[in-house]
């Protein structure tokens, strides 16, 4: 299976290193 | 391994394995040395850990080029995979530097790690951003400019999550014909 991530997924993780 | 090592991390692997590269117009040097490899990545998280790390593309400067190309293809035309491909275009006015450069460069980011062409991801290469005085460029690479059905598609789709509107076309060129025109007299082989 094809890894795939759409926008709001990507999006998700995108400050996570804000709160980390 | 890396697929292990990223998932017993808890990381989100990415299908493929991304290359940022960075141009800086040096006319003192060739044009290989000015291209430098900054470095590769499989997973979201190292995706964004690495797009929150670098420079805006909207705060480079001129004559400076960001490339992410799959691992393994050189974000040149010569290149065995791109030689027989082209580009979906987006050019854009000066104003636009300030208001969507770096948001489309983001979702062409996006649409590449997250394979979101559907059935045709494989017929990407990868990216490019050219940061001009005249007007920034941001194009997506694809393998094969015979490929009607697949460069369709990725064309519609990309232009879909830049969210252009239907008055606006993007053109494709095959990079055979770029190499060999003067940009504005370059062919354009598919518009949507």
């Amino acid at each position: 299976e094809k890894k795939r991530y759409d926008r709001e997924f990507l999006l998700g993780f995108q400050f996570i290193f804000a709160s980390m | 391994q890396e697929l292990l090592v990223a998932e017993s991390l808890g990381k989100h692997p990415l299908q493929n394995r991304w290359a940022l590269w960075f141009f800086k117009n040096d006319k003192s040097k060739m044009w290989q040395e000015n291209l430098r490899l900054i470095t590769k990545f499989s997973t979201v998280e190292d995706f964004w850990a690495l797009y929150s790390h670098i420079q805006p593309a909207s705060k480079l400067s001129s004559g400076c080029d960001y490339s992410l190309f799959k691992d393994g293809i050189e974000p040149m035309w010569e290149d065995s995979q791109n030689k027989r491909g082209g580009r979906w275009l987006i050019t854009l006015a000066k104003q636009q530097r300030h208001t969507e450069l770096d948001r489309f460069w983001l979702e062409t980011l996006m649409c590449l790690v997250g394979e979101m062409f559907d059935d045709y991801s494989d017929e990407v290469c990868g990216a490019v951003i050219n940061i001009r005085a005249k007007g920034d460029k941001i194009a997506i690479w694809t393998r094969e400019a015979e490929n009607r059905e697949g460069v369709i598609h990725i064309g519609r789709v990309y232009k879909e999550h830049l969210g252009l509107s239907q008055k606006v076309a993007i053109g494709y060129q095959a990079h055979a014909d770029t190499a060999t025109k003067s940009s504005s007299l370059t062919k354009t082989k598919f518009v949507v």
